[in-house]
This record gives structure tokens, C-alpha cells and sequence, in this order.
């Protein structure tokens, strides 16, 4: 089963 | 103010239009030296960053920063107006709240004016890390939209796998599976037919179908697409303008 990352687990607010 | 010239009013619907089913509301930061936007959808899987560089104007000029907050649904319906080949050419004030477009034709017999309600937007602009990538392709962006469409209606779910002389796309769905191999090759008549491969590690993940047939739409603007892969960061699809690029961030799916 494989889990969907979402985008703001490797990029934050500047 | 902001005045800025497109030559032809056909790229600027491109560069919308590749981007547009993805994401709706979107800050446009306009400054000296182009246009720049940045936004990530609902399901905060897909960021998508465009620059505008001011080379892809006609003309361009902007005094001071200015962002215009931008329901691309609504701008869409404005784009539709003008015809491809009339300039078009966006003005705004310093502290607008709305946006002028300005299509006129080529005689200057048929000018059209429309001004585009502007939205405070409330988004953060993420800062996007210089990543390291372990694979990168070239691929003619035709080929890009065929593997995702076919490999599209078996699964929800693509699989990209890079090892030193293969791509392999592969799908397993409900109804079937399917796997289709590349093998990079030099096409010296036509080099955007090339498939171009650098591979540091062998790299595979795994991908959401629905977001890479959301980005597959930013090949009207590019015969080319660039795919960047790490196994630990999202992967950057990248669309080169003449002056710029429509970048695609895609979040992978990993395992539990």
C-alpha cells in the first residue's frame, strides 16, 4: 500500500 | 504600472491553458525583470511555478512589484476573446483591482479592452529547494502524453522506473496492467525527437495518474519535456518557454 506525500512535507513558507 | 506586451496573445493562452485544470486562484508577482506565479492544488500534491521572463514580451515594463491575484477560471473566459495572433497586452495600476487586457490585431483595426476583476489571495509562496535529483530525461512532450494517456486508463497510479539505459512507465489496475519502455537515442535530423537519459542511481517511484495528466497539458507550450527524479523529494516536470518555464512539483507516493 502506498501513502500519497503531499508537497508541503519538502517545501515551506519562504 | 504594469504594461506588458505579448507579441501574440496565443502564448499567453498556452501558458494558462497548461496550467489552468490544476489550479484556479493564483498570485501573479509582476517586477522588473517578468512575471512569476506560484501555486500548489487543493490536494497540495502538485506545485506548479511558471516564470515569465521579460524577453517573452514584446514589450515589457513594471516600475514597482505588483501582484495581481488571479481566478483563472475567470481569466480563461477573457483569453477565449482575442484571436491568437492579436497582441495582447496586460496593464495594471500600482495597487490594482483589476487588470486591463488589451487585444488589438495586427491592422490595429479591431482593438478589445477587458478588465479582470483581482482577488486577494491568501497563499503562501513556498520557497522551492534547490534539490538534488538522481535522473533526469528529455523527452519529446508527445511521447511524455501518449505513455501518461494509455498507461492513464488502467490504473490510478504510474510507476516511473530509471536504470542506466531504460525508462520504464509501468501501471497495474483493476482491469489490467501495462508497461512501456523507453531506450534513450540521438535523433540528429530532428533532436527534439531525442530521448536523453542521465542517470546518477537507478531511481523508481510512484505517481498519482491524475496529476500527471494534469501536467501533460503544459506540453502545448514545449515539444520538450524535462523529468527530474529523486527518490526522496517530488519530482519537477519542466516546460521550457523561449524566455522561462512552466515547472510542475509532483509529490510521489510512497510506501506505507
Amino acid at each position: 500500500k502506498k501513502r500519497q506525500i503531499t508537497i508541503s512535507e519538502f517545501f515551506g513558507p519562504k | 504600472m504594469l504594461e506588458a506586451k505579448f507579441e501574440e496573445a496565443s502564448l499567453f493562452k498556452r501558458i494558462i491553458d497548461g496550467f489552468k485544470d490544476c489550479v484556479q486562484l493564483v498570485n501573479f508577482q509582476c517586477k522588473q525583470d517578468g512575471i512569476i506565479a506560484q501555486a500548489v492544488d487543493d490536494s497540495r500534491v502538485l506545485l506548479v511555478s511558471l516564470e515569465i521572463g521579460v524577453e517573452a514580451f514584446q514589450e515589457y515594463r513594471c516600475d514597482h512589484p505588483i501582484t495581481l491575484g488571479i481566478d483563472l477560471a475567470s481569466l480563461s473566459k477573457i483569453l477565449r476573446c482575442g484571436n491568437n495572433n492579436d497582441t495582447l497586452t496586460l496593464i495594471a495600476e500600482d495597487t490594482p483591482d483589476s487588470v486591463m487586457l488589451l487585444f488589438e490585431d495586427t491592422k490595429k483595426d479591431r482593438i478589445a479592452e477587458f478588465n479582470l476583476k483581482l482577488m486577494d489571495i491568501d497563499a503562501d509562496f513556498l520557497k522551492i529547494e534547490e534539490l538534488v535529483y538522481e535522473s533526469t530525461l528529455n523527452l519529446p512532450a508527445t511521447e511524455f502524453v501518449r505513455v501518461v494517456r494509455e498507461l492513464g486508463q488502467l490504473s490510478d497510479s504510474l510507476n516511473i522506473t530509471v536504470t542506466k539505459e531504460t525508462i520504464k512507465f509501468a501501471c497495474d489496475g483493476d482491469i489490467g496492467s501495462g508497461t512501456i519502455i523507453l531506450r534513450p537515442f540521438i535523433n540528429m535530423e530532428n533532436p527534439s525527437e531525442s530521448i536523453k537519459l542521465e542517470m546518477d542511481q537507478p531511481v523508481e517511484l510512484t505517481f498519482g495518474a491524475k496529476y500527471l495528466a494534469d501536467i501533460v497539458k503544459g506540453s502545448a507550450l514545449s515539444d520538450k519535456v524535462a523529468i527530474r527524479l529523486s527518490s526522496e523529494a517530488p519530482a519537477l516536470f519542466q516546460f521550457d518557454l523561449k524566455a522561462g518555464f512552466l515547472q510542475f512539483f509532483l509529490a510521489p507516493k510512497f510506501n506505507d
